[in-house]
């Protein structure tokens, strides 16, 4: 509801999230016949950024030893 | 190699997910990788079950995170046959391993590659065009708010925390870019896709590349 304890907590990390757009757009560098990076307003802006990476960035880089090596192939492998 | 080439234009990716709240953002990203290499080999292009990957991946943590390596070593040690997303439905939600009678439908790979290609790039291409859609795992931060065109800028390399499927490339422009699958919808970015730019290692796109066999 507006005016609520929750809308008033979305809307203060929904500014915040306007801020950072303007951040992340003034570092675009504009080529000929290509269209740089742009930030703007999109479903994940009432997300502060801690909430963003709890929920959405999870996969990771495990210590298995097949993760990391310049070339693994089951196929030459065996 | 050619300046532009990608498996999306030839019909040969499915339909963009959405994860909503499931952080399984790695299982989508090899289910992506078996639906392609699948079709490529000459199949129909099915919906494959990421569900079934959430639940049954125990060297994985289902909607709580993964790794795109692991899960493909999973399949392919348990040589477990991916059944059709309408078999096995999506749940938003980490649940218990499903086993199913066998039935006609489900697809196995015979093997994996996962490669370090942040030295070079041109063989990442090589791959792409040779063997169908990598997945890979970047550093999403500055994804958050992205709208549309090429990044270029706020991505670091060696800190991933996101996978997604690289699909195709296109160098005809100033900037060369990776065309890269998100699971995040179709209203997010580019129609639910990601433009990186090629040759910097952005992201951390060329650390971690990895893909079925078929």
């Amino acid at each position: 509801k507006v005016g609520s304890k929750i809308f008033q907590k979305r809307y203060q990390i929904f500014l915040k999230s306007l801020q950072r757009h303007k951040h992340l757009n003034t570092l675009t560098t504009s080529t000929n016949g290509t269209v740089p990076a742009y930030y703007g307003v999109n479903q994940f802006s009432d997300l502060s950024a801690e909430e963003f990476s709890n929920l959405y960035l999870k996969s990771y880089s495990t210590n298995y030893t097949l993760d990391k090596p310049m070339k693994t192939s089951t196929v030459n492998n065996s | 190699l050619p300046l532009r080439f990608d498996w999306k234009e030839k019909k040969f990716v499915t339909q963009v997910k959405n994860q909503l709240s499931c952080g399984a953002c790695w299982a989508f990203s090899i289910v992506g990788a078996v639906e392609s290499a699948y079709a490529i080999k000459g199949h129909s292009l099915e919906e494959l079950s990421v569900q079934q990957v959430i639940d049954c991946s125990y060297l994985d943590s289902g909607c709580n995170g993964g790794s795109t390596v692991s899960a493909l070593h999973w399949l392919n040690q348990t040589q477990t046959k991916l059944l059709r997303a309408s078999e096995y439905t999506y749940k938003v939600q980490t649940g218990l391993c499903h086993y199913f009678r066998p039935t006609e439908f489900g697809v196995s790979i015979n093997g994996y590659e996962a490669y370090d290609f942040s030295c070079c790039e041109e063989e990442m291409m090589n791959m792409l065009i040779n063997h169908g859609p990598l997945a890979v795992i970047v550093d999403a931060v500055s994804w958050q708010d992205y709208l549309g065109g090429i990044i270029q800028h706020h991505c670091s390399s060696g800190e991933a925390n996101h996978a997604v499927l690289v699909t195709g490339f296109d160098r005809t422009g100033d900037i060369p870019f990776w065309i890269v699958k998100n699971s995040w919808g179709t209203t997010w970015g580019k129609d639910g896709y990601v433009y990186i730019k090629m040759g910097e290692n952005m992201c951390g796109i060329a650390d971690v590349v990895s893909f079925p066999l078929m």
